[in-house]
């Protein structure tokens, strides 16, 4: 049964990168199934992430927000600020193609807090961006203006140059 | 969907997600 959840998860995987989303989400869902059974949290995080971004190129993008609350809410509870930060990140962009952009500056507030623990510049560079680009949505020029040059200057940190 | 596509720190993320599996 064990190897029964790991193969779902690794043809749920193939799937995705051949496109093929809809078999890709069957696969994740027994996938997620199985690892309920064992108790597995990590394996289950893993499956609600998958299956999020599966939905995100099906355009189910309320579901697919509903499986990356669950995979935040694991990473959360295990502890793995990693692993939380990319579920922010997720949920961030995921509200800004509902275009709720009050929703997506919440969760890319959340994810900027976290990488700046984390002393990651990339995220949080990555972050800023993405703060710029909502606040630029709702008209908040000023926020929008604060967030682009915080990003052009952790571009210029971390050699990004595009 | 096509208007926030143009949101260019998405379109990026999406790029990147199409290529991202949680491996077990």
């Amino acid at each position: 049964r064990a190897a029964q959840g790991r193969t779902y998860g690794n043809l749920g995987n193939t799937y995705y990168l051949l496109g093929n989303f809809r078999d890709a989400v069957a696969s994740h869902e027994q996938r997620l199934l199985i690892a309920k059974e064992f108790g597995d949290r990590s394996a289950e995080r893993r499956a609600y992430c998958n299956l999020g971004n599966a939905c995100i190129f099906l355009g189910e993008f309320e579901r697919a927000a509903e499986h990356y609350r669950r995979a935040l809410q694991i990473a959360r509870q295990l502890k793995d600020l990693a692993v939380e930060a990319q579920a922010c990140y997720s949920l961030g962009n995921t509200y800004t193609l509902m275009q709720d952009f009050e929703r997506a500056i919440d969760y890319h507030l959340k994810h900027l807090i976290i990488a700046q623990d984390l002393n990651d510049r990339i995220g949080e560079g990555r972050a800023c961006w993405s703060l710029g680009n909502a606040h630029t949505a709702l008209g908040n020029h000023d926020q929008a203006m604060h967030f682009a040059e915080k990003h052009l200057e952790i571009s210029k940190e971390t050699g990004d140059r595009s | 969907r096509i208007h926030t596509i143009q949101v260019d720190s998405v379109q990026r993320w999406m790029e990147d997600l199409r290529q991202m599996t949680e491996v077990e």
